[in-house]
Parts: structure tokens; C-alpha cells; sequence
């Protein structure tokens, strides 16, 4: 087990006037990683208490770290991946006692749990799906979607973990038949669940019943659009994109982040926002995370870009810090706290 | 934005669509 201390000193460089509304909180430095590829915060349960951790995910070693207070992390747990590297945490929510991992060369593989025997304190994983996974996502309730396969061949399927990182239940959603990006929650309408196609397909499912409830086309100018998040407002559907292959055109600047509200009875929508970078900044969407109402991005200049989805505007720019581009961006699930990391294995967390 | 492109909207839209799905 290794401390690592705060270091904070080496920050003084960076613009303060740059980091708009982002406060330093702590630095973790995960000196045993070649490669970061991920990062997460949550809750972990130990001896009957939960305690906000941080997970960071390298390409053959994820770790758990313990809060020993707000600037000193422990290294509890750490698993190896010899075979297959590590792609991705899949973040579940209402989970106190596993960690979910992609693993994969370009496209994943494998989804593992990975989990702590409580009685001997030691580190295991288990084997939870395998195959040609192209989305997957965790969901309240304990709950884990994924689809495997493409086009015809295609299966979706919502996994609810039971004790010790098993499957206790396996619910089967019906196919669009095309192949699935990625999956959002909708915020304000428990049951349903969204995703987002390669034919620039919106579509939703009664997560409950299994049932594709809609299939609905958005505008093609942004293709490989991806969804991050939905709310369901007075009827209508709020949906969050991001776009990483938009090209630069000069009416619109260079959107990063879409808000589109489709009415989902008619399958009529609309762009109600399109959020672009402040004038002279450049740089496309690489990596992002959304939660509430705000909106995160690293983009390909190495640049961490956060935007107010309400009010419209770019609120916080982070730019490289140590001559180190980021890499990684993702908000807490424990607290307003956003956790932005560099490819050796820096954790800077900052309070937005 | 236009809310009257949208056509008409349904606060019930989920219960709605769930029962004319099919199953």
C-alpha cells in the first residue's frame, strides 16, 4: 500500500484566469501506471461504511484508492491484466462493492467485474460478458446495458448484479436492427432508456418491458453523433451530443456539445443549443463526460473545456498543465468534483 | 426554439408509446 501527498506547488504556473470556476482540490500520482486509460469516483463499502474512492484504470492495472482526508490518497486494491488490456470503467451506479471494466485492444472484448472477498481482503475478478461490444453503460438500480453485435445480429441486454458480482436478473431489449454508439439514462423518466445509432438513429426502449418504444432520424450535418444524457421535460426529450468529426463551419464555430429536443410522440426535433468554443481556442471533441447540467470535454489540443448546458456558454477552460495534455475527463459520482488525468497516471481533481 | 414544429406533445408520452409498442 502507497500514500501519495498533494502536490499543489506546481500548479501556481497555470492561468487562474483560464480556470474560470475550477478550484485544485487534490493531486493523486498513480506512479505504477504506464498508460492511464480511465477514471472514476465512487462510493466503496468497507466494514459496513461507504467512503469515496477513485478508480484509476491503466492498460494492465486498475486501483482502487481510499480518501485518507481531501489530499492524501491510499492504494487499497489493485488488479492485473495480463492478457487483455483495460479500455474503459463503466461506472454503476447504486453499487457499492464491485468495479465494472471494459477490456479490449481497438473494440471491447470482455466485461469484467472486479471485486474484493471481504474475508481475506484479496483482489478477483469475474468473466461477466464477452463478444463484439459496442455500447455499454451503467444504469440505476444496479443495473448494466450492453449490445453485442451489429446490424441483425445484434443483442441489447440489461444485466442487474446480485451478490458477489454475479447476474441475478437478465432482461432482453428488442434490437433497432442497427448498430448501437452508446446508451444515456433519461433524467425524469426512470424506465426509459435511450441510444444513439450509426445510421444517426435515436432510439428508445421501455427498459422495464424490453420494448423499442421509437426510432427517430436527427439531422444528418453531425454524423456519429453520440449521447451523453437525456432529460424528459413537459413531454418533450432533451438529449446531449457530442460530435467528434464535425468539420469547421463558419455559422456554427465548432460544436462540441449538441442539445437537440426531440418530441418523442411525433419523432419531430429540433437543435435548441449548440455548444462551441470560446473564439481562439481550437480543438475537437476526444473525450467527455456530462452530468446535470454541465458538460466536459478534453479536446484534441490537450485542453479541458466545461460548459454551463443551461446557460449556454463555455464556463472553465483547463489548459495543459506541466506540458502534459490531458487526456482523461470525467465528473465525480461522489460530490461536484470533476477528475481530469494525464496519460502517466495524474489524477488532478478539481471543485467546480 | 419552435416548440409548435414539434407537433402536439404528451406529458404521458412514455406510458403512451408503451402501450401502443409492441411487446
Amino acid at each position: 500500500h502507497s500514500i501519495e501527498q498533494t502536490e499543489i506547488g506546481d500548479l501556481a504556473a497555470c492561468d487562474s484566469l483560464n480556470l474560470g470556476n475550477l478550484q485544485l482540490v487534490s493531486k493523486l500520482k498513480n506512479p505504477s501506471c504506464s498508460c492511464s486509460v480511465d477514471v472514476s469516483a465512487m462510493w466503496w463499502e468497507r466494514a459496513g461504511a461507504k467512503e469515496p474512492c477513485i478508480v484509476i484504470a491503466c492498460e494492465d492495472v486498475v486501483s482502487l484508492w481510499r480518501s485518507l482526508d481531501m489530499s492524501q490518497w491510499e492504494k487499497a486494491y489493485t488488479w492485473h491484466f495480463t492478457e487483455v488490456p483495460v479500455l474503459q470503467i463503466i461506472p454503476v451506479p447504486d453499487v457499492f462493492d464491485l468495479i465494472c471494466v471494459a477490456l479490449g485492444n481497438l473494440e471491447i472484448r470482455e466485461i469484467r467485474v472486479l471485486l474484493c472477498s471481504s474475508s481475506a481482503e484479496s483482489e478477483k475478478q469475474v468473466l461477466l460478458k464477452s463478444g463484439n461490444i459496442k455500447a455499454v453503460l451503467g444504469l440505476a438500480k444496479r443495473r448494466l446495458v450492453s449490445s453485442i453485435g451489429t446490424f441483425g445480429d445484434q443483442q441489447v441486454q440489461i444485466i442487474t448484479f446480485g451478490e458477489n458480482g454475479g447476474s441475478k436478473d437478465e432482461q432482453f431489449l428488442m434490437s433497432p436492427d442497427e448498430t448501437i454508439l452508446a446508451f444515456a439514462e433519461v433524467q425524469g423518466a426512470q424506465e426509459a432508456l435511450l441510444g444513439s445509432t450509426i445510421m444517426n438513429n435515436i432510439v428508445i426502449w421501455n427498459s422495464k418491458t424490453g420494448q423499442l418504444l421509437k426510432k427517430m432520424h436527427i439531422d444528418d450535418c453531425y454524423q456519429a453523433s453520440v449521447c451523453h444524457r437525456a432529460y424528459s421535460e413537459m413531454g418533450l426529450l432533451f438529449v446531449v451530443l457530442s460530435h467528434s468529426c464535425v468539420k469547421e463551419s463558419q455559422s456554427f464555430g465548432n460544436p462540441v456539445f449538441q442539445l437537440l429536443v426531440i418530441n418523442p410522440k411525433t419523432t419531430l426535433s429540433l437543435d435548441v443549443l449548440l455548444y462551441s468554443l470560446p473564439q481562439g481556442q481550437a480543438g475537437r471533441f476526444l473525450d467527455g463526460d456530462v452530468k446535470d447540467h454541465v458538460a466536459a470535454a478534453v479536446l484534441t489540443s490537450g485542453t479541458i473545456a466545461i460548459w454551463d448546458l443551461l446557460l449556454g456558454h463555455c464556463t472553465a477552460l483547463l489548459p495543459p498543465v506541466s506540458e502534459q495534455n490531458w487526456s482523461l475527463v470525467k465528473w465525480s459520482g461522489t460530490d461536484s468534483h470533476l477528475l481530469a488525468g494525464q496519460k502517466d497516471g495524474n489524477i488532478f481533481i478539481y471543485r467546480y | 426554439c419552435r416548440k409548435a414544429d414539434l407537433g402536439p406533445i404528451s406529458l404521458n408520452w412514455f406510458e403512451e408509446l408503451s402501450s401502443e409498442a409492441p411487446l
